[in-house]
């Protein structure tokens, strides 16, 4: 069963897009099958890919709306066992119209069980009979990780990411702006568990951190205290390859495979497939 | 009048909170009086000003929702001459329940054009008839800058502060996602002139500039070359003093008046005075 990981973070600008591709190219070094989710209406993460928003046929717009399957709009990358699911700007509309259906908020998650965890969903109560759903529901591909990327913003498509995650990341700037938003970030945790989600795991991602930053270095030790085991041992400092691989259209370590960046996704790669979700 | 000023960008984490606060306390030290409006749900504009979000009574969803008036929930700040219209977590239902009112997105321009331009609604076409509202739309302070804090979603909220503004200026850092941002912008750009703006004014800032970045001095020279008059000479550098300000919840000059931040800001302030809008 894959493992569906979430990136969220109401702030904006703390390297949501760009964990979610690095992190993906990491995961592939290691022989995994990755699908990359791009839920933003800004589309970064299909830019980061070397996509041309503008020119998408089939999005996740079609998967949210139009009962599209994952697997009809998902399409290769230039990487190895990374496949993307592209946004482009009619995401904007999906805050004011998706509310309005039924269960909007577990659309993705239905999506998700529906497709690419054949087994789950024959072992949940209530479901449908073996025989009739194996053949249509067995995936074509079997990833092994679902990446979403989520927009700056806590509305229902940020909702259906956490509803339909096992672990959730939240990338945070060691700067004042940014570990406050970890205080609403955690309110909304603990609705989605009480609500829609019990077994949601998070953890603290601490990204863009400049060491020789006295702001920095205090923010750092303060998320450490209050989160503890609820932040990852991997840091993830400023590397301006990273700027670099989002302009070449590559997952850092298939642009500058032994720069610092590479080096410290491919430990939190390291990190999330050691532990047990 | 006042000059409406909005101060918006999808892409986040570009510096429009940043820009809000150090603008508008630039212009008091010129004798200006401003009103800043915080109009996002993470409430950083609120926070940056020494308030706690948390502990709000008043704030602009009462303004959007229960057609409060500006002045009503509006707080003086540590900086004389500078006021506030804070906000809170309310705010993220913004985007769900405004588009259902007729007319949602000309809220925030018919508040503003009510309570401080009464002269500018005589004016109007088919408006009030003079003697009946004037003395109830005379307002108390005499504002000479509006200044609209944005979040990062184009959605119902920033339309309305389009919708409401002379002037957008559109905080850009000079990366790759950023830059690509503006393309967005400019179609909503026109959009906004087209059904609901016609004399809406847009200026680039850059914004975080690190001149011993090599992207960013590329970037920054291509946007130069294709938006020309329509970015400001201001430069806005990086400058940890700015971090310690939103920690210390005053506005730059107020905190660091010599720091390259409050200088630039300054200049920036003084552009804008300068110009006719
Ligand atoms: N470790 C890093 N070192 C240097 N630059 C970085 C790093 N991580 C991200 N960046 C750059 O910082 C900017 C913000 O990152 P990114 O766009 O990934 O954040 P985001 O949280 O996805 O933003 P948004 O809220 O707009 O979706 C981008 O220009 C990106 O290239
Ligand atoms: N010139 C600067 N030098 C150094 N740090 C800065 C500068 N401008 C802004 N910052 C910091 O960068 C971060 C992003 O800025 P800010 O929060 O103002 O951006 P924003 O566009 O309002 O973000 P959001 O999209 O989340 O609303 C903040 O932590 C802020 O303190
Ligand atoms: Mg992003
Ligand atoms: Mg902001």
């Amino acid at each position: 069963n894959p493992l569906v990981i979430a990136i969220a973070n109401q702030k904006g600008g703390v390297a949501k897009t760009t964990t979610t591709a690095s992190l993906g190219g990491a995961l592939t070094t290691y022989g995994k099958e990755v699908l990359l989710v791009d839920l933003d209406p800004q589309a970064n993460l299909t830019l980061a890919l070397g996509r041309d928003p503008g020119r998408v046929r089939g999005s996740i717009t079609d998967v949210l709306f139009h009962s599209a399957s994952l697997l009809s709009v998902s399409r290769e990358t230039s990487v190895p066992g990374l496949d993307l699911v592209p946004a482009n700007a009619g995401m904007a509309l999906a805050e004011r119209f998706l509310p309005v259906r039924k269960d909007y908020e577990t659309i993705l998650r239905r999506t998700i069980t529906d497709e690419l965890r054949p087994f789950a969903s024959e072992a949940a109560p209530g479901s449908k009979p073996a025989g009739s759903s194996f053949e249509k529901n067995f995936p074509v591909i079997e990833y092994n990780y679902i990446i979403l990327d989520c927009p700056p913003f806590l509305g229902a498509v940020t909702l259906n990411a956490l509803v339909a995650a096992d672990l959730l990341i939240l990338p945070t700037q060691p700067e004042f702006f940014s570990a406050h938003a970890l205080r609403t970030m955690m309110t909304t945790i603990r609705q989605v568990r009480q609500n829609q989600n019990p077994k949601l795991i998070f953890r603290v991602l601490i990204t863009l951190l400049d060491k020789r930053n006295r702001i920095h270095r205090q923010i750092h030790d303060q998320i450490y205290k209050t989160f503890g085991e609820g932040v990852f041992q991997t840091i993830i400092e400023v590397d301006t390859k990273l700027r670099e691989s989002a302009i070449e259209g590559k997952p850092i370590m298939f642009h500058k495979a032994q720069s610092r960046g590479a080096l410290q996704y491919d430990a939190l790669a390291q990190e999330i497939m050691r532990y047990v979700w």
